[in-house]
């Protein structure tokens, strides 16, 4: 089968340190 | 409750359905609970992270680009807090690390892109992802894999750390070689020591339970290859530079004894198929500082011998290395002052690091070859230790 067109659609990723960032202040937000 | 009518795993399509609301869930059972030790003995060799992709998948196949980027945010978030709750225990490190690695091919084969896709049937490639591009999630990932491969590294130092002085240096296999302790030397270790003292052995079992998980873990042959390389870098630069430190240790017959004891790691190596890692390599300057001990130490001739054989080791560990040498028998001499500005004077054009010491913490920058799976995503079944019934195989 011939190859499939790659998605087209970027989705753009925060660095590994912003998403543990976003991770933290989730956790303080917790209860 | 809903009946269960059996499919034919042709009519899956290497995807699984959760709800948004299930993903807590899903990372709390298939992430933060689970038991390299339990229920993941059983499992095929990363089946986590075939789960987790089979469920990109489906957020793919949905185009809802929020439930992508919430399940891989949760997920490099589930892993990361597992290895900070378990991180000093090798088994749950060596299982995140395969598994974030599978993840990550995984990510590479289903990308769509021609370069991952060459070794595909065509069934996997009809199973590339449909919607999204998600290379910048694959640096994160790639980075998360380099953090626990560090964390790995620095699990098993911890543990190879205090058997490497006395199961390579101070402990003594070969009989009647080392029954004359060099004269005015006192053994470090006590009578009563050798109960609790670690052998070469020691070592030994250890490098085989740690190769055994990363086995059982199925992690890439070409990372094992490179935590076998900086497992044996450790034990080399730190036997070297106690034998640096330490007079006792510099003698013919440790010489002989060190020999030996590589051998047995080389052995190792060649039983278990690793000797093109190149960790017997990372051994050279403890291989040559034991030559250095066992070659004659007299004249021109042998200084000539020794500034040639010694390439591995700076001019100071040579130089301390004959510094410290101490006869233990008749047959040998203390090796003169002059000999060993002769060996100063031929190496002075050397352009090698002042440095005594190995860096025993030098960790070697870790790679991740992609290595695509032939194992086709339909026909995985979840079994039901996962306690993950709320997903269901589309």
């Amino acid at each position: 089968a011939a190859p499939r067109a790659r998605p087209r659609i970027l989705l753009k990723a925060p660095t590994l340190a912003e998403m543990e960032e976003m991770n933290l202040s989730e956790d303080d937000d917790s209860p | 409750r809903p009946l269960n009518i059996p499919r034919k795993e042709k009519d899956f399509q290497g995807m699984l359905e959760y709800k948004r609301d299930d993903e807590p869930k899903l990372i709390k059972n298939l992430i933060l609970d689970l038991k390299p030790r339990g229920v993941a003995v059983n499992l095929i060799p990363g089946l986590p992270a075939y789960i987790l992709f089979m469920c990109v998948r489906h957020a793919d196949y949905l185009n809802d680009d929020q439930k992508v980027r919430s399940l891989l945010t949760s997920t490099i978030n589930g892993i990361k807090k597992i290895l900070k709750k378990r991180g000093d225990d090798f088994e749950t490190v060596s299982f995140w690390l395969s598994n974030t690695c599978r993840f990550l091919h995984c990510l590479k084969q289903y990308s769509g892109e021609e370069s991952f896709m060459k070794h595909n049937t065509s069934r996997q490639n009809e199973h590339c992802l449909t919607n999204f591009d998600l290379a910048e999630y694959r640096q994160v990932l790639s980075d998360l894999a380099i953090q626990i491969y560090q964390q790995l590294v620095r699990v098993l130092e911890n543990i190879l750390q205090p058997m490497i002085v006395s199961g390579m240096l101070e402990h003594e296999t070969i009989q009647g070689v080392s029954g004359v302790k060099p004269t005015g030397l006192r053994k470090r270790t006590s009578s009563i020591a050798d109960e609790g003292t670690y052998t070469l052995d020691s070592i030994v079992r250890q490098l085989n339970t740690f190769h055994s998980i990363l086995c059982q873990h199925g992690m890439d042959p070409e990372l094992i290859k490179q935590v076998v390389k900086q497992m044996f870098y450790i034990i080399g630069a730190v036997t070297l530079n106690n034998l640096l430190l330490r007079k006792d240790m510099c003698s013919w017959s440790k010489g002989m004894q060190i020999r030996y004891n590589v051998s047995q790691l080389e052995e190792w190596l060649r039983d278990k198929n690793l000797m093109n890692s190149g960790a017997k390599e990372t051994l050279e300057p403890l291989i040559q500082a034991a030559q250095l001990l066992q070659v004659k130490k007299k004249t021109d001739e042998d200084a000539e011998a020794i500034c040639s054989m010694c390439n591995a080791l700076t001019t100071a560990q040579i130089v301390k290395v004959l510094n410290l040498y101490t006869p233990v028998n008749e047959f040998e001499e203390r090796v003169l002052v002059s000999f060993i500005r002769n060996i100063q004077l031929r190496l002075r054009d050397r352009k090698d690091s002042p440095q005594l010491l190995m860096d025993a913490k030098h960790i070697f920058p870790v790679t991740f070859p992609f290595n695509p799976s032939s194992l086709a995503l339909e026909t995985i079944q979840i079994p039901g230790s996962l306690a993950l019934g709320f997903i269901s195989r589309v």
